[in-house]
């Protein structure tokens, strides 16, 4: 299983639409400070699920949704969408390639789909059950988690191991 | 729940021994856990040796061997439970130039079974990637994409 | 004490403008403080705008960005009350190079009011030292220093 | 005035006698990771009169005395001297050049010295009253800092400010 795709629109910086492709194997992202680069490691977090606005640097979840430059307005949506190769069958679903969209809307309104159809957030973290992913798991990984693993409470490292057994 | 638990635990804690030692040299780690009734309820703890000393406080450590001892964490769990995809956000940042290439190194070795997207200002974790791309800020205050694709 | 306190804080705030414009090309940013009856309760407000942007929140800056406003703060201190020396463990670790080059620019501007040491894994941070020091652990264990002075 | 000499040893990694000197200006400190980098920067805080285990990455004082590896055994003090070529008048002495000196024996008997000459830890703190230094300063910064001055918690930047007014 392995993310072939993600599409960027309206979320943080990305104001236009962007589209990242990746292989299987080793990819990197590198640019200037403040170019955006955390910003495609939210889109894909938030896009998995993450409610927790702290865990996307924001007070508000509207916050993510692109604010606008002395140049340009606000937008009024901001959309994700993850394609996921299900080359071992590991996700919960008969699908060969799975589509994952998330969009919020600036009055509040939100919208999950799997290959284009609207389902619950609840759908989205089902399909991920067990796979190690959803937005609670160890598939991102910051320089801030490196300290909350190896400090004094012991909690988050309970989370990590309960997450793979 | 309690058996899977432990067969699970004690799988990560050989892995975390491996790859600890192919991060320390002369050091040796493990992980053990915590007198419990319940090991459910048991905390996890972590014991490291580094370079000729005797078992060392967490706290004492450098910023780069914390670095890498918590990522020989996370990838001891990879191993026994593989993540399909991983995303680092310079997580390489504390490290020398040695131990960047025995991180390049493990990723490569894992990536038959994760793929990962580091996100990173060095060089040499660049030269380790076969994608590549690019952000930048043309217009200001919004993102573009340059792909700098290998393969 | 508190003429005193405002007094320091205006000089505070007119060198913080400076150079955080130094550091954000686009940018702007100031400090200020929050509405209270005593000037010495109240606290302080750092408000930012980069690259085009309309005032930001702080926390949705980026690793970098934070970092050059902290530090844009600091030395907007110094510049007032020059610290006599000051010490920065590996504060470069999150810019990128053209903002390491910055930072080392205002380094070598306010090296005459305050003797800076530097702890770095960077080479542009060391091209800009006048003096440097190599540690090792040649037996394990035991730091030992290896001196690489230029001057 | 400028940092002209830091004498170590005993204190942490450095069980061997450790000699660096400065000039005024520009200097930097390199090496591989657990080297002793940051461990010369807790020594410089510790001399200044740093009590607070915690910013030497402690739980006792005690853990600063060099500890002892496979082949060395643990040493009985740690200590470290600094001195300093009070140029500008700054430090509250008549002296041209100041030499503080900490020693920490592993009974916990603590010893503090002003060019040779014992003293008590406040006189330490005074003499660097005022000029932005002592151990509670913004003259030690690391990448901690950067978020506890930017965070919500605005505690810390009172501090800073406070010490420079
Ligand atoms: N909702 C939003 N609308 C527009 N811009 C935003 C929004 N949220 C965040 N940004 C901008 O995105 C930028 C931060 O981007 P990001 O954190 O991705 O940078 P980065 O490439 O990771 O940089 P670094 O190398 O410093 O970590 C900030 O300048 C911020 O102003
Ligand atoms: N009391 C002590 N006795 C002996 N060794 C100690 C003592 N306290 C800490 N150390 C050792 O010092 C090493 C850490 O050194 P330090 O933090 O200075 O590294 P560093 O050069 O800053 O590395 P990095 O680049 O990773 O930040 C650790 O390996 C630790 O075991
Ligand atoms: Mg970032
Ligand atoms: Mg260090």
């Amino acid at each position: 299983m392995y993310l072939s795709k993600i599409k960027i629109i309206g979320f943080k910086s990305f104001a236009n639409k962007t589209e990242l492709k990746f292989n299987p194997g080793l990819s990197c992202i590198i640019g200037p400070n403040g170019s955006g680069k955390s910003n495609i490691v939210d889109a894909i977090r938030w896009v998995l699920g993450e409610q927790r606005t702290t865990a996307l640097r924001s007070d508000k979840m509207e916050n993510v949704i692109f604010n606008g430059t002395r140049s340009r307005k606000p937008m009024g949506m901001a959309e994700v969408s993850m394609t996921i190769e299900n080359t071992k069958d590991i996700l919960k679903t008969e699908y060969r390639q799975v589509v994952i969209t998330r969009r919020l809307y600036r009055s509040g309104e939100s919208q999950y789909l799997i290959n284009n159809v609207p389902v619950r957030l609840k759908d989205i973290i089902d399909i991920f059950m067990d796979t190690g992913l959803g937005s609670n798991s160890y598939s991102v990984i910051e320089l801030k988690m490196v300290e909350s693993i190896l400090s004094e409470n012991k909690a988050e490292r309970r989370l990590l191991l309960e997450e793979a057994a | 729940a309690r058996s899977q638990f432990l067969e699970t635990f004690n799988a990560i804690k050989v892995n975390f021994e491996k790859v600890f030692k192919s991060f320390f040299e002369n050091g040796e780690g493990t992980i053990s856990l915590s007198e419990h009734e319940d090991p459910l309820e048991a905390d996890i703890d972590i014991h490291v040796r580094t370079k000729g000393k005797r078992l060392q406080t967490l706290s004492l450590l450098s910023g780069g061997e914390k670095t890498l001892t918590a990522i020989s964490l996370l990838f001891s769990i990879y191993l026994v439970k593989p993540s399909p995809f991983c995303i680092l956000d310079e997580v390489d940042a504390p490290l020398d130039d040695i131990n960047i290439g025995r991180f390049t190194q493990a990723l490569k070795e894992f990536s038959n079974n994760t793929q990962f997207i580091t996100v990173t200002h060095n060089k040499r974790t660049m030269e380790a990637a076969s994608t590549m791309y690019g952000v930048t800020m043309e217009e200001e205050g919004v993102s573009k994409l340059v792909s700098v694709k290998f393969s």
